[in-house]
């Protein structure tokens, strides 16, 4: 309850007719964002103890074996996310919010070229590769060292329910595209 | 040397030699659509006197409707795969543009980069995206209201009184929060936003959302500050996208372009939420 709490407090002052329309000056903007960022990050533990029950088999939590960090990439709409770039192996998880059935296109930052992705009946995704474009204003003010996004359709997902995928490095991506720098958690 | 081409089975985007958005082809119907990025002069006004109040926070006042364009000419890179096909496309130093058809889809996105705008020459900025063509919309567009119910705008005109636009930019100018519209009796396009941003039609088959501002002056309407945003030293960066829709106005075998696009509408505003795991330790059949 105190993880939720602060989000039903913060989007309670965001209701403020200034946060809607941003008349507020710039220093309250500010403190809007940090509130929003600080509450987003709170409601992260309840996010990442519940999926951790939901797929994580009850005779294995008591050993934590299985048990993963669900993190939250909330960069991620200016490409840039720490786990993506960062580690040969990963996975992503999604959950639909929506009352139906969905299927998204997926873009996630990466440091190499070549991924191989798997979904969670072990069936290897078409993927691609594309460029994060090199334009002055996209280069010098992202602390990121996503050079690539890696695209893949994500079916079937089911309605208020998750789906999850492993992705990999490949070994070729692996030796020639190594990360210059660890990218900022800011 | 020759238009370049991106999309699928559903929708064709051209761009012409200047890199420039040019047509669009959907539903069997090849239009002229362009798409460019402008920007408004920022009134600077007296605030002492009601009506000649600057731009800023809570107003919209072009500097005598004066716009200009960012740019004569773009910069494209295309990529093109089983995917996705997009061009990369950069206006100048603070706008660029992705532009992107996904293979199963019959709609395109814009997804835009915008700012620190420049204020070196002590003008403030109100950078718009404008999509044209030739649908014959006679001064009608229609905008949503908070998602719910699209209402219909009228060019100079309000339903129910007699009015006289004094500013024909800023008179015209409508909230819009998720979409905006317009069509004929054959084609029909429709721009989704990803937040609230101001909207207009100022002239027929012309659709245009304003995107990022940066002025110099308050307009003396209670915040007390210009909108500059220079907290971070040189201005603020937008980062943002658009969903372009363009088709036929009737119904297509019984599903209309608009049920798609409010389909669409719901899965864009609430997308997947995106939990990432370091799973280094684990090999595939470990981690299913």
């Amino acid at each position: 309850d105190p993880h939720l709490n602060f989000m039903r407090e913060t989007l309670g002052i965001m209701q403020h007719h200034d946060a809607i329309t941003g008349t507020e000056k710039e220093k309250v903007a500010l403190d809007y964002a940090k509130r929003l960022s600080v509450s987003f990050k709170a409601c992260e533990a309840t996010t990442r103890n519940v999926l951790n029950q939901l797929s994580v088999p009850a005779s294995q939590q008591q050993s934590g074996k299985y048990v993963l960090e669900f993190k939250n990439c909330p960069l991620l709409n200016i490409t840039s996310c720490p786990v993506s770039e960062s580690n040969d192996r990963f996975s992503l998880t999604l959950y639909n919010p929506l009352g139906h059935v969905v299927s998204e296109y997926i873009r996630i930052p990466v440091s190499g070229s070549e991924y191989k992705i798997i979904d969670n009946k072990g069936v290897e995704l078409a993927t691609q590769v594309v460029p994060v474009p090199g334009t002055v204003n996209n280069i010098k003010h992202r602390a990121s060292t996503a050079k690539y996004e890696l695209v893949f359709r994500a079916t079937n997902i089911p309605a208020l329910g998750y789906r999850s995928y492993y992705i990999e490095k490949s070994e070729s991506s692996r030796k020639t595209l190594k990360p210059q720098a660890t990218p900022k958690a800011t | 040397s020759s238009v370049t081409f991106i999309g699928n089975e559903n929708i064709k985007l051209g761009f012409d030699t200047n890199g420039f958005l040019s047509e669009v082809t959907a539903d069997g119907l090849t239009r002229l659509v362009t798409q460019d990025f402008l920007f408004y002069e920022g009134a600077v006004g007296n605030n002492a006197e009601f009506l000649n109040r600057s731009s800023g926070a809570y107003i919209f006042r072009p500097n005598e409707n004066k716009i200009d364009f960012s740019s004569d000419h773009v910069e494209i890179e295309v990529y093109k795969g089983d995917l996705v096909e997009e061009v990369h496309q950069k206006f100048n130093d603070w706008i660029s543009q992705v532009v992107r058809v996904y293979k199963k889809d019959s709609f395109a996105e814009f997804e835009w980069l915008v700012g620190p705008i420049p204020i070196d020459d002590n003008i403030g900025k109100e950078v718009i995206t404008r999509f044209s063509s030739d649908i014959e919309s006679d001064g009608v567009f229609y905008t949503d209201s908070n998602g719910r119910e699209m209402i219909k705008r009228k060019l100079n005109h309000r339903d129910t009184w007699d009015v006289k636009i004094n500013e024909e930019v800023a008179g015209n100018y409508y909230p819009i929060t998720t979409k905006i519209d317009l069509e004929d009796d054959t084609a029909r396009m429709a721009i989704l936003t990803d937040r609230a941003q101001g909207g207009s039609s100022l002239k027929d088959g012309s659709l245009e959302l304003m995107v990022h501002r940066r002025l110099l002056r308050d307009d003396a309407f209670g915040v007390g500050e210009a909108l500059n945003e220079t907290e971070y030293g040189e201005g603020l960066i937008a980062r943002g996208k658009h969903h372009l829709f363009f088709g036929l106005s009737k119904d297509r075998e019984g599903v209309s372009l608009k049920s798609l696009e409010r389909l669409v509408q719901l899965e864009k505003l609430l997308p997947t939420w995106k939990f990432f795991s370091n799973v280094e330790n684990y090999t595939a059949e470990e981690w299913r």
